[in-house]
C-alpha cells in the first residue's frame, strides 16, 4: 500500500515536472523535421535546435520563415515560439531558409552545408522565375546542377533522355525557342560533359558564382509609395537600398548603399532613409501594411550588420572554420588524386 | 584528364549562338 502511494506520488511529481511541449514541423530545401517544443521557448531555441540538428554552423544567414496574411515573415529570436501570428494547429510549420545572402558567396560561404542550402535555394528560385535568368545563363547552370546530381558524365551510363524527368530550365526559358525536350538535353549535356573532375560541392559553387551576378539574386522586393503616391519597387539586399520602377526590377533607378546611410527608421507606415551626405535629399514612402515594414527594417539591420561584420576581420568562429573547411578540401583532393 | 578550361563569358556567348537559330520570332 505505502509503496503503491509511493509510486503514484513520485509519477505525479514527475508528471508536474514535464514541461508542455507542442510540435513543430520545420522544413528545409531537402528535408521535413519535427521536434518537440517546449512552450516557453524562444525563437532562438528552435532555431539553434534545427542548426544543431543540421550541422550548421554559418547561422547568420538563415532563419525561419512563416507566412501570414499571404505576406512572409521569420521567427524572432528574442521572442517565444508561439507568442508569433504563427497559425497554432500543430505541427506549427516552419521553413528553414537563406534570409540574408553573401555578397560573395566564394568568399563568405564556408561549409558544405551552407553551399548545398543556398544552392538549391537558388536554383529553386531561377527555375520558378522569381530570379531572372537569361537562356544562355539557365543553360550553363543546369549543367552544373547535373554534374552536382550525376557527377562525371559518363556516355555508358548518362544515356538519351536521361534527363527527361529532370527540372532544369525555367518554363519562360523554354518557350523562347522552338527546340524538343531532346534538343535541350543534347546543349546541356555538352557542357556537363566539360565539367568532368568537379566533385559535387564545386559543382554547387560554380553555379552559385553564376547566380550571383544575376540581377535580381538576393534581392527582396517590396511595393511602395513615394510621397507623390507613385508606385515603386523597394530593394533591400546585401549592398545596400535600391529603388526600381515596378516594371524593372533588373536596374535600379537609385541605390542607397549601406555605408551611405546615416539612418533608417519609420513611424506608422512612413518609411526614411537618411543618407550621410546632407546634400541628397531625404527619401521617404509608404509601404502597404505595418507588418510589411516591421519586415523591411530587420531586412535592413540585418544586411546592415553583415555589410559591416564583412569589413572587418573574421571573428574567431569563422577563421577556424576556414582553416577546417581548407583541411577538408586539401584532404579530398589527396583522396581523389589517390583513387 | 585536367577539366578543360571554360572562361565564362565565352560559354555563354557559345551557347547563345548554339540557341539562336531556334528562337521564337516572338522571343
Amino acid at each position: 500500500m505505502a509503496g503503491a502511494i509511493a509510486s503514484r506520488m513520485s509519477f505525479t511529481s514527475l508528471k508536474r515536472k514535464q514541461p508542455k511541449t507542442f510540435t513543430v514541423r520545420i522544413i528545409t530545401m531537402d528535408a521535413e523535421m519535427e521536434f518537440n517544443c517546449e512552450v516557453k521557448w524562444k525563437g532562438k531555441d528552435l532555431f539553434d535546435l534545427v542548426c544543431r540538428t543540421l550541422g550548421l554552423r554559418e547561422t547568420w544567414f538563415f532563419g525561419l520563415q512563416y507566412t501570414v496574411k499571404d505576406s512572409v515573415a521569420w521567427l524572432k529570436m528574442d521572442k517565444k515560439v508561439l507568442d508569433h501570428d504563427v497559425p497554432k494547429d500543430e505541427p506549427v510549420t516552419f521553413h528553414f531558409l537563406a534570409k540574408f545572402y553573401p555578397e560573395n558567396v566564394e568568399e563568405e560561404l564556408v561549409q558544405d552545408i551552407t553551399q548545398h542550402l543556398f544552392f538549391l535555394q537558388v536554383k529553386k528560385q531561377i527555375l520558378d522565375e522569381k530570379i531572372y535568368c537569361p537562356p544562355e545563363a539557365s543553360v550553363l547552370l543546369a549543367s552544373y546542377a547535373v554534374q552536382a546530381k550525376y557527377g562525371d558524365y559518363d556516355p555508358s551510363v548518362h544515356k538519351r533522355g536521361f534527363l527527361a524527368e529532370e527540372e532544369l530550365l525555367p518554363k519562360r526559358v523554354i518557350n523562347l525557342y522552338q527546340m524538343t525536350p531532346e534538343m535541350w538535353e543534347e546543349r546541356i549535356t555538352a557542357w556537363y560533359a566539360e565539367h568532368r573532375g568537379r566533385m559535387r560541392d564545386e559543382a554547387e559553387m560554380e553555379y552559385l558564382k553564376i547566380a550571383q551576378d544575376t540581377e535580381m539574386y538576393g534581392v527582396n522586393y517590396f511595393l511602395i509609395r513615394n510621397k507623390k503616391g507613385t508606385e515603386l519597387l523597394l530593394g533591400v539586399d546585401a549592398l545596400g537600398l535600391h529603388i526600381y520602377d515596378p516594371e524593372n526590377k533588373l536596374t535600379p533607378k537609385t541605390s542607397f548603399p549601406w555605408n551611405e546611410i546615416r539612418n533608417i527608421s519609420y513611424s506608422d507606415k512612413e518609411f526614411t532613409i537618411k543618407p550621410l551626405d546632407k546634400k541628397i535629399d531625404v527619401f521617404k514612402f509608404n509601404s502597404s501594411k505595418l507588418r510589411v515594414n516591421k519586415l523591411i527594417l530587420q531586412l535592413c539591420i540585418g544586411n546592415h550588420d553583415l555589410f559591416m561584420r564583412r569589413r572587418k576581420a573574421d571573428s574567431l568562429e569563422v577563421q577556424q572554420m576556414k582553416a577546417q573547411a581548407r583541411e577538408e578540401k586539401a584532404r579530398k583532393q589527396m583522396e581523389r588524386q589517390r583513387l | 584528364n585536367p577539366p578543360k578550361f571554360l572562361t565564362y563569358h565565352k560559354a555563354l556567348a557559345e551557347i547563345r549562338n548554339s540557341l539562336q537559330p531556334f528562337a521564337n520570332s516572338s522571343g
